[in-house]
């Protein structure tokens, strides 16, 4: 998290830490990202963090042993003390495209149910999106939190994702305002070609930067309350971003759409609609 | 006379016999033997049924001939070619002459010689033997069939049937050889012995054949039947004695055969039948296994409970007790009893309130408790549970575990840090 804050303990009770440890690979590979509880056996996630790093261009999974989940955890070091669950199922979107990131979501089952407490707590789906109204809408305050590369000053000279620094011990957040598409897709366009910006996606961000999401991030709950049922509800997933720093200026961070994938993820949860 | 061969002669054989005469010889050859008696010359004064002059021969105090007269006469008296034998070893020869011999007769002249009997031959009246019977010159000897050895008798075979001992619950028993006959000369025992606690009965097979007496009880062959100092019998003739009930699990059957006879003797069943022990009461809620009309040592009883009733035995709580019907004819145990099953307080919960299923707020086996969170909270996943058969409080889906009364989604447990008016 660029430019955010330490959390404190509760405060994202949905957030949870995807750890990945891919032994298939030599040497092993390693690397972790965020994801959202959606009950207590569900948790919601990027779809690029469970994907296995092969040569190919195939969208494989990696193996539900090789992931493990930790919830209610405040500073990554108290991970041993944490709540773990191991996944006995991994869902990655069945279009998901590792070229462009589209549809850049997935579900993980876990082995076993967990106990809601004061930090480990559902977050909720949000409404069904409408042509005429995109969900979220722009300039919709949401937040974000994640342990991923921080800069609690909000440098725009750093981290790079070359060089990324240091992954948060304490969780992090930030709120970030969404972007429109348009102004979304000029700043990439802006600043290079090739950038698709789908509908499945929203960016969010501030044109001056400083404020962003970064590496270690991915998966990790965009989240906006409902000014009526005060409710926090997951509108994005942390997905990707600019090649170059965290934080750049009109090169926003971008999230997967969640709102268009709700009858995916019902039908995952709770099998397909009868007939 | 003892030779084995020899010959005899009237007085003055071949001149005139003697008048008023009486000579007798007897001879006497080895038992084994009999004597062969025939004559070569004879020449007696003729007279109806001799009753002058005659030869008389005699064995074991009978008759067996009287010769007289001449054997060119035609006369039914005169010896001729006639042998006679003894019937055993002995034989006297008795020569009388008168006073009035009006002519000149020569008298006689016999021969004898022993010859050998044979004992086995089928002209006995009576086998010697009862199994085999083996003839030498002079005398015989008797053998058995394998198995049986020969009786200080020499004649008849008996068998050794001392000491038999059965120690199945069950079994099967004859006499000897049955249905052939029985051995003579014998007198077996056979003892039945089985755990106490048992009672051994006796069933007689209907075909039953020991010697006996019309007028007097059992006193050549019988079977007699000894068991915790009662006796039953004995037994003997044609008639079974059918069933025979003990009341011991010990007893001995004695068997006694005399030196003649041939009869087909007896065969038993033996069974047991355990001491009784009394039906017990099924107690309240219990299974009991297996259910029978009579319960005998050995016999056994297992209780289990209904579901939801725990098997309570001295103060302790068991999945199932066993009891086990002794050889004194009482159980190994007192009967148990179930008590309903009791889940104990239902789970204390957060933010959640426990509501009864029953006025008198049971916690006993299908007693209903439901969870109700309080406040904004949310209802937890499974809010109704009922004391199941295991003791556990259990939702609709089998799970046993305490619900919780989580937030509802979306609601951290702290709020953001207000914003600040500028």
């Amino acid at each position: 998290i660029v430019g955010g804050k330490s959390a404190v303990s509760g405060l994202f009770p949905w957030q949870a830490l995807v750890s990945v440890e891919d032994r298939s690979r030599v040497p092993q590979d390693r690397w972790f990202g965020s994801g959202a509880l959606l009950s207590d056996l569900w948790v919601l996630t990027a779809a690029h963090v469970l994907r296995s790093h092969r040569r190919d261009a195939s969208v494989v999974p990696v193996a539900s042993e090789h992931v493990q989940v930790f919830l209610g955890l405040h500073r990554v070091r108290d991970k041993h003390r944490s709540t773990s669950r191991s996944v006995d199922r991994i869902l990655l979107h069945p279009r998901f495209e590792p070229s462009n990131y589209n549809n850049d979501i997935a579900l993980l089952r876990l082995g076993g149910r967990v106990e809601f407490s004061s930090n480990i707590r559902p977050v909720c789906l949000p409404p069904a999106a409408r042509q005429d109204l995109p969900v979220p809408a722009p300039d919709s305050l949401g937040v974000v939190a994640g342990w991923g590369v921080f800069t609690p000053n909000g440098s725009a000279s750093s981290p790079l994702r070359s060089d990324p620094g240091a992954a948060a011990d304490v969780l992090q957040y930030v709120k970030l305002p969404v972007v429109s598409q348009e102004e979304c897709r000029a700043g990439y366009a802006a600043r290079a070609v090739g950038y698709n910006i789908t509908d499945s996606m929203f960016c969010a961000g501030f044109p001056e930067g400083g404020r962003d999401t970064c590496v270690g991030d991915s998966g990790g709950a965009f989240v906006v309350e409902d000014e009526v049922t005060r409710r926090w509800a997951v509108l994005g997933l942390v997905s990707w971003g600019g090649p170059d720093e965290c934080g750049a200026q009109r090169m926003y961070g971008v999230y997967t759409r969640v709102s268009r994938f709700l009858e995916w993820i019902q039908n995952q949860l709770h099998g397909p609609p009868q007939e | 006379i003892s030779q084995m061969y020899g010959s005899l002669e009237s007085p003055n054989f071949p001149e005139p016999y003697p008048q008023q005469l009486e000579r007798r010889w007897d001879v006497r050859v080895p038992p084994g033997f009999r004597i062969l008696l025939s004559f070569s010359h004879f020449d007696l004064e003729p007279s109806y049924l001799c009753e002058y002059d005659y030869v008389q021969v005699e064995a074991e105090g009978a008759v067996l001939a009287r010769f007289c007269g001449r054997e060119q006469t035609d006369t039914e008296a005169v010896p001729a070619r006639q042998v006679v034998t003894s019937p055993k070893n002995t034989l006297t020869v008795l020569f009388v002459s008168d006073f009035s011999n009006e002519e000149r007769y020569a008298g006689f002249q016999a021969h004898y010689s022993a010859t050998d009997v044979d004992e086995c031959g089928g002209n006995a009246s009576e086998p010697p033997c009862d199994h085999f019977c083996h003839n030498y010159i002079g005398g015989y000897y008797c053998s058995c069939r394998y198995g049986y050895r020969l009786h200080l008798d020499n004649h008849t075979c008996t068998v050794e049937c001392r000491g038999v001992v059965f120690r199945e619950r069950s079994g099967v028993l004859s006499s000897v050889d049955f249905p052939a006959p029985y051995p003579k000369n014998s007198n077996c025992s056979y003892r039945i012995e089985v755990e106490e606690g048992f009672k051994l009965r006796l069933l007689f097979a209907p075909e039953f054949d020991v010697e006996d007496h019309p007028d007097i009880v059992c006193p050549y062959d019988h079977v007699k039947v000894e068991a915790g100092g009662e006796e039953f019998g004995p037994f003997c003739g044609g008639q079974s004695p059918g069933l025979v009930q003990t009341d011991s699990n010990v007893l001995t059957l004695r068997f006694h055969s005399d030196d003649s006879g041939e009869n087909s003797g007896w065969s038993l069943t033996y069974s047991t039948t355990g001491t009784q022990c009394p039906v017990p009461e099924t107690p309240p809620h219990a299974l009991l296994e297996p259910v029978q009309s009579e319960y005998f040592f050995k016999d056994h009883i297992l209780f289990t409970c209904l579901p939801g009733y725990c098997l309570m035995k001295d103060g302790a709580a068991l999945n199932h007790y066993q009891i086990n019907c002794r050889a004194n004819g009482s159980w190994s145990g007192v009967t148990p009893h179930c008590r309903r099953i009791d889940c104990g307080s239902p789970w204390e919960v957060d933010s959640a309130d426990v509501a009864f299923g029953s006025h008198d707020n049971s916690t006993l086996f299908g007693a209903t408790v439901a969870y109700v969170c309080r406040g904004d909270s949310g209802q937890p996943s499974n809010t109704s549970f009922r004391c199941g058969p295991t003791g556990k409080w259990t939702d609709a889906e089998g799970g046993t575990r305490a619900p919780s009364c989580h937030s509802a989604c979306g609601q951290p447990s702290r709020t953001l840090p207000a914003v600040v008016k500028r």
